[in-house]
């Protein structure tokens, strides 16, 4: 080695001006994606602080950097796809069986038994099972789902235990208090028919301004948002013929009424937070229920992501116990629903996470809801709908303990 | 998949679960 050392002559080349030209380029390039890093990482810093929650970041072991390194979402969507395709009759029967084998599935409670009616491994994921499968307890508090409890306690100090000794924030998890600005979910389902208020303007065939044609009222909390022309379609702008009579159906959207800044998480005098966490296994029956007598007054969707290396919020990682372990934060970097109201003892908050397996998530009575899209918001915000007009007497969607509310599809 | 249950509850909640406990829906989780 001391010979080779010695003996061996060093002889100098020239750079190519062209290496030289790329690598200038790539030092470049690692600077201006350096700074637009820093740009997005002020913005998340900023819009945590304004929606008073902390920011989270991903921290764990090499196998949480591994996982953090693949593509979970678009990984989930294209298992979402994979399992809708439909598998041949024939193969049905025993596909079905050996993943029931595997995955520990009682067929004994399905409501629909025959398992070649299913076309796929999704539909069978989202089976029903026989009314009276599952008694509800008289009990103030029930499971929402089949599956295991991971951890329960007491909410200490706005943090909520992922592990003994592992927190993370309450705030992070539901979202800080609401600023107020939520839209109005049934006036802006397609499905719903339901507005909150009409009024009748009279046009005829001129170009308008809806502000000043039907007469929005930002200080009260009322903004025109669209016209209804007579032949049912919904204009925002441009012209449209009035019926016989000259009249056009405006539907006015409230966007606050509550001057109030809500806080979801102050407990009462002599009450306290409290906390369940429960985990679905593949195997396990994936329809939620409500887990007690409340009224959801609101849902907040968390799924934007970007650059990893900034924030991530709306990823999809696996949520097992393994992971649990392993990856702090685990319930507050992944897509998630949170359904916020109240029960006769206070708030009530139920939150579906989702998975890089089940990374759907559907509420019945929220059509609008779409979960694991590619088209998502920037990380760290969400979106918000009030459920209000569900019921203006109880002021949101009342449910009863046992009442199915939605469920985990596959992808 | 999992689900959070976050609630306020009078400080004598006591949850009647274990942790690693398989549950079923309808299965009451604590008393008053």
């Amino acid at each position: 080695l001391k010979n080779a050392w010695n003996a061996t002559q060093v002889k100098w080349y020239p750079i190519p001006v062209g290496l030289g030209i790329a690598f200038i380029g790539f030092q470049h390039s690692r600077h201006i994606r350096k700074r637009e890093w820093q740009r997005l990482r002020e913005e998340a810093e900023a819009q945590a602080e304004a929606q008073g929650r902390p920011r989270v970041v991903v921290e764990g072991p090499w196998q949480v950097r591994v996982a953090a390194a693949l593509p979970l979402r678009s990984l989930s969507r294209l298992w979402g796809w994979f399992n809708n395709l439909n598998i041949p009759r024939p193969l049905r029967i025993p596909g079905f069986k050996l993943y029931s084998f595997l995955f520990g599935c009682n067929l004994e409670e399905m409501k629909n038994p025959d398992l070649r009616t299913y076309s796929n491994l999704s539909e069978f994921f989202y089976r029903e099972l026989k009314d009276g499968a599952r008694p509800i307890e008289n009990s103030p508090l029930v499971s929402p789902s089949d599956g295991k409890i991971l951890h329960f306690g007491v909410v200490e100090g706005r943090n909520i235990e992922q592990i003994k000794g592992k927190t993370y924030s309450l705030d992070a998890l539901i979202g800080g208090k609401s600023a107020g600005n939520t839209t109005d979910i049934l006036a802006s389902s397609q499905s719903a028919n339901i507005v909150n208020e009409e009024k009748f303007a009279n046009i005829n065939d001129i170009p308008y301004s809806l502000d000043t044609l039907l007469g929005s009222d930002p200080a009260a909390g009322v903004k025109a948002e669209s016209i209804v022309g007579p032949d049912g379609t919904v204009r925002t702008k441009g012209k449209l013929a009035a019926d016989t009579t000259g009249n056009a159906r405006a539907i006015l959207k409230r966007t606050d009424l509550e001057p109030e800044v809500r806080d979801h998480h102050r407990p009462a005098e002599g009450h306290g937070l409290f906390f369940c966490v429960i985990y679905l296994a593949p195997g396990d029956y994936h329809r939620f229920h409500s887990p007690t007598n409340w009224v959801v007054e609101a849902r907040r969707h968390f799924a934007g992501e970007f650059n990893k290396d900034v924030e991530l919020h709306g990823e999809l990682f696996s949520v097992s116990p393994y992971m649990v372990k392993l990856l702090e934060n685990l319930f507050v970097l992944n897509e998630r629903v949170v359904l916020n109201g109240r029960w006769q003892y206070g708030i009530f908050s139920m939150i579906p996470v989702g998975a890089t397996n089940v990374g759907s998530i559907k509420i019945n009575f929220d059509e609008a809801l779409k979960t694991n899209r590619r088209e998502d918001l920037p990380g760290g915000t969400y979106t918000e709908v009030s459920y209000r007009s569900a019921d203006p007497f109880v002021g949101g969607k009342q449910l009863v303990p046992g009442e199915e509310m939605g469920g985990f599809c596959l992808g | 998949s999992t689900v959070v249950l976050v609630f306020e509850a009078p400080l004598g909640f006591r949850f009647g679960v274990q942790a690693g406990q398989k549950v079923r829906m309808g299965q009451a989780l604590g008393e008053m």
